[in-house]
Parts: structure tokens; sequence; C-alpha cells
């Protein structure tokens, strides 16, 4: 598993496959999408996708992926390179969300919600795949959301493909537990590897679990906040957890969507924008300048 | 030029946190 | 810390010690409050200041960050405009002739009289004042057609850089910002002359822009 691409900028995502194996492109085949890494503050979210011919899902089991959840980092990591040496039968793919993405996706003023890009980015994997020319027939997804709306919209997406999204699928279909080890493996390896470019000083490497609820990883977080710029790449703005922090320890920022922001407003009268000034009115400037926003100047 | 209010005077650790780019 | 555009003059060397370029308040023609002006060096020049200012913006400054995200520009000014002031003030007080210098007074803005130092004011201040001369020494009065000729002659220059630099003058409200493929060729003559006599009406107070406008 090559991750160079996406540790020399982690700031952005990236797409990384294994070949797609001859006989995924000549056999019907089932595919496996799981993720990793949706609950900590810290860090990429991984799509993995595995996929192998459905003659030799028998062969894949042989393998004895299992729920990677219940494997250690080192079991996984061997599972991966069984997987990955099974390159006969058995392809993968991942996309790796950077947690700056994640952050400006979910912030964006046409916010982008963490199930739509979830949703988006295994749609994306299906069709790579598809697009590398493995011939796809049955889909199997793990999810936490609702499995009925979810697996009705990958069927309207992908017609042609039998869909089956089920809760904790990872532990029923090996094709999704094999696409859980890729991913887990991938977020692991990136996470250890992370660089950060801030050039971080005197700030503990032992950042705890990275989940929101791990006081070590809060601790860590407060310790690593700059006040102006608040957090390092490495952490998902967008998590509660962290808008807290820069909430009560953060310099203010006000952007002009702001006033949208009904926490902002404060409410105004509509009788108020009627009532009389005090102040005498002077002539307005002359619209060349409130054009362009130009005042003149009465201080420094 | 930031697009936004920062509400604070002082120090900022710029060269850390942005790179020019063109 | 400010961020400002100047033009180059504004940093020219002084020929004297201590007389750089300097901020000042004086009385803002148009509003009769306080604003800020600009001196070059030797305060051969006068500029105004204006600002760009939009309310969400702050700047980097080095390895600073400053609430304060206005953008200044510095451009340069007639300093008759400014010198028109005492002139209406003292014609409306006895109407006499007086010296510049006497003119040129004031408490409250004492940085006045540094516009006797502008090159252009003793060259141009033909154009809006009654003169004398007795024993060597002149001496101004305010004169209102000679300054309303003055003052047309600004708004035709004014129409003449309105159109070669197309902006827009006709009545629709558009943002200056938004720039359409389309000429605009709708507005009339009279639109560019009423968008000039407003623009120069910044520089004035309101009674000689009512005068103007009937000129």
């Amino acid at each position: 598993m090559d991750l160079r691409a996406f540790e020399e900028d982690n700031a952005v995502s990236c797409l990384l496959d294994s070949a797609a194996p001859a006989a995924c492109r000549t056999q019907p085949c089932c595919l496996g999408i799981d993720e990793a890494g949706r609950g900590p503050v810290l860090g990429p979210m991984v799509y993995g996708i595995c996929y192998c011919p459905v003659a030799r899902q028998g062969d894949l089991e042989a393998i004895k992926v299992a729920d990677s959840k219940t494997l250690t980092e080192a079991q996984r990591e061997q599972l991966f390179e069984k997987l990955d040496a099974a390159k006969d039968f058995v392809g993968w793919a991942l996309h790796i969300l950077s947690p700056n993405f994640i952050s400006t996706s979910m912030q964006r003023r046409a916010k982008y919600n963490l199930n739509a890009l979830s949703h988006d980015t295994a749609i994306g994997l299906i069709q790579h795949a598809l697009d590398s020319g493995v011939q796809v027939a049955e889909v199997f997804v793990d999810t936490v959301g609702p499995a009925e709306k979810y697996q009705e919209k990958l069927k309207q997406q992908f017609p042609g493909l039998e869909v089956t999204v089920k809760p904790k699928a990872d532990s029923l279909f090996p094709v999704v537990s094999a696409a859980s080890i890729c991913a887990k493996v991938a977020r692991d390896r990136v996470v250890k590897n992370w660089k950060f470019v801030e050039a971080l000083e005197n700030v503990d490497s032992d950042y705890g679990s990275g989940y929101p609820n791990d006081p070590k990883t809060k601790e860590w977080l407060t310790q690593c906040l700059d006040p102006v710029f608040g957090f390092p790449q490495f952490v998902r703005f967008s998590w509660s957890t962290a808008q807290v922090i820069l909430e009560n320890k953060a310099v203010a920022v006000r952007w002009d969507d702001t006033e949208d922001d009904p926490s902002q407003k404060s409410a105004q009268s509509l009788l108020s924008y009627f009532a009389r000034k005090d102040t005498p009115t002077r002539r307005p400037a002359h619209r060349f300048f409130y054009e362009r926003k130009l005042e003149t100047v009465t201080s420094l | 030029s930031l697009p936004c209010r920062v509400l604070h005077d002082g120090d900022a650790a710029v060269c850390k946190y942005f790179s020019p780019a063109i | 810390q400010w961020v400002m555009v100047v033009p180059e003059s504004v940093t020219d060397l002084p020929k004297k010690p201590n007389s750089g370029p300097l901020f000042t308040r004086l009385c803002n023609p148009s509003t009769g409050q306080a604003a800020l002006y600009l001196f070059s060096s030797d305060s051969r020049q006068l500029f105004e200041l204006k600002a760009f200012h939009e309310e969400y913006r702050s700047w980097f400054i080095g390895q600073a960050v400053q609430q304060d995200g206005r953008l200044f520009f510095a451009t340069p000014m007639d300093p008759l405009f400014l010198v028109l002031v005492y002139l209406i003030k003292s014609e409306k007080e006895h109407g006499k002739f007086q010296p510049l210098d006497q003119i040129l007074v004031d408490e409250e803005f004492p940085s006045c009289s540094m516009l006797l130092q502008c090159t252009s004011t003793s060259r141009t201040i033909h154009h809006i004042v009654e003169e004398k001369e007795i024993g060597g020494k002149k001496f101004y009065k305010f004169s209102e057609e000679k300054t309303l000729k003055w003052l047309k002659k600004k708004v035709d220059q004014t129409v003449k850089v309105l159109k070669c630099h197309d902006v827009r003058v006709d009545a629709r409200v558009q943002t200056a910002t938004f720039i359409s493929g389309k000429q605009f060729t709708d507005a009339t003559e009279d639109d560019y002359i009423r968008y000039a006599h407003g623009l120069i009406s910044e520089y004035i107070n309101e009674d000689l822009s009512t005068a103007l406008a009937k000129y």
C-alpha cells in the first residue's frame, strides 16, 4: 500500500488502488465497502473497497478475514499483506478523506454533511472499480445510518448491481471484512506517519485514542491550539469537540454569513427602522464611493 | 487581506500556518 | 499598523529635516467635520485619504493579525477645495479682503495653515478669489462667480474621465464590481454631468453644490 501520495500532501484527499486482477475483469465479482475512522476527531476517514470473483469468495474466507475491530493493529497488518498478496483474485481501492477535507466540506456555506460525504465516497469507489474493468455484480455495504434508504440510493445509482446494505456487514460478509481491513490498515499507517505541516513545537506526541471523549485527546487539542489559527490540519475542525475548544479558547472570527447564524442575531423590532434618529443626518456619500465601499477617513 | 474579521490585534504565527502560493 | 496605497511622491525624501509626510486632521469641506489628510514632504502636495472598508476584513501583516481590515488610499487633492472653506467663512464673517495667512487660521484645525505651502495653492488661487495688491502685499476675497467657473471646469474634466474610464453613471443600481460585457451607451450627457456634479460636491459645501447645480 503506497501511501506516499497522501503523505506528501495530507491536506487533500487521495485515492489509491491495487491493479484489478484479470479474473475480476472477466468474472462476476462481489465488492465490499467499509470505512475506518468515522468517529475520531483526529486524522483522516478512509473508505475502502475490496472485491473478488463471486466464485472465489471461499478463497477469501480462507484468508481468515474477520471483523477488523476485533483484531489488533499487527494482526490487521498481517491480514492486509495476505490480501495484497492474493493479487490473482483480490483487488482493493481506498479513498482517504483528509481531516482538512472533512472540516472544509462540513463547514462550507452549502453544507456537505458527513453522511452525504460518506455516501458519495462509497459511490465513487464502486464507480472506480467499474471504470477499472471490474465486473461488479454484487455490492455489500456496512452502514451505521438507516440501511434501507442507503440501499435504495445505491440501487438507483447502480441499477444493474445487486446491492445489500446492512449494519455490521463487516461481520456478515467476508468481502466487507476485507474492505474493513484495508481501510483500517490505511488509516493506522497514515495516522502513525502523520507529518504536521505546522511544525508543532512543545506538543506532546501522544494524543490518546483520537476519540472526542478521550480526556487525553481533549488535553492534546487544548495544548496544540493556536488562538488565531486554531488546530493543526490533523484535527477535524467540524467536530463539536474541536468547535467548543475554539469557542472558549480561540480568538473570535466573524464571517459575512455570521449574520445568518441565529445565535448571532439579536431580534430587532421592525419599528426601529422607522424611529427618528437623534443625530442630524449628513449628506450621504456619492454613489461612486459607496458602490466601491470607499469611505472618508476620520481617524487611524 | 482576510475575508473575515479576526477580533484580535497581536501576534499571529502566520509563517507557521500560511505558505505563500501563486 | 495600517496598509496604505500612496503615490511614490509621498515618500520622497524631505529637503528639510523633520518635514516628512504628515497625517493631519483638516475640515472636510462637504461635511464640515474633521477628516484625515496627508501632506507630502515639505507640504508641497495634499492628499485625501479614503478607506476601502468591508465589514468582515482583517489583515495579516508580517507575523501579526490586525482586526481593522481597512485598506487606505492616499490620492492627490486640489488644496483649493480646503482653502475655499476658509475663504467662504471669511466672506460670511466680514466680507473683507485679507492676506491668505490671516484667512487660513483655525484653532480646531491648526494644520490648515500648511495649505499655503502646497505648490499649487499660490499658483491657482486666482481661480477662486478677487485679488488686491497693496504695498507689495496681496489681499484676497472669495469670489463666487470665479469659483463657479472653476468648479464647472472641474465638472467638465470629471465628465471626460468618467467616460474614458467607462464608469457607470446611469440611474440603474448595480455593484461597481459587476463587470458587464455591454458598453454603457445608455447614459446621457445629462447623466454624466449629474454624476460629475455629485462627485465634485463631495469636496464643497451644500450651498456651493446647489449653486453649482444651478450654474
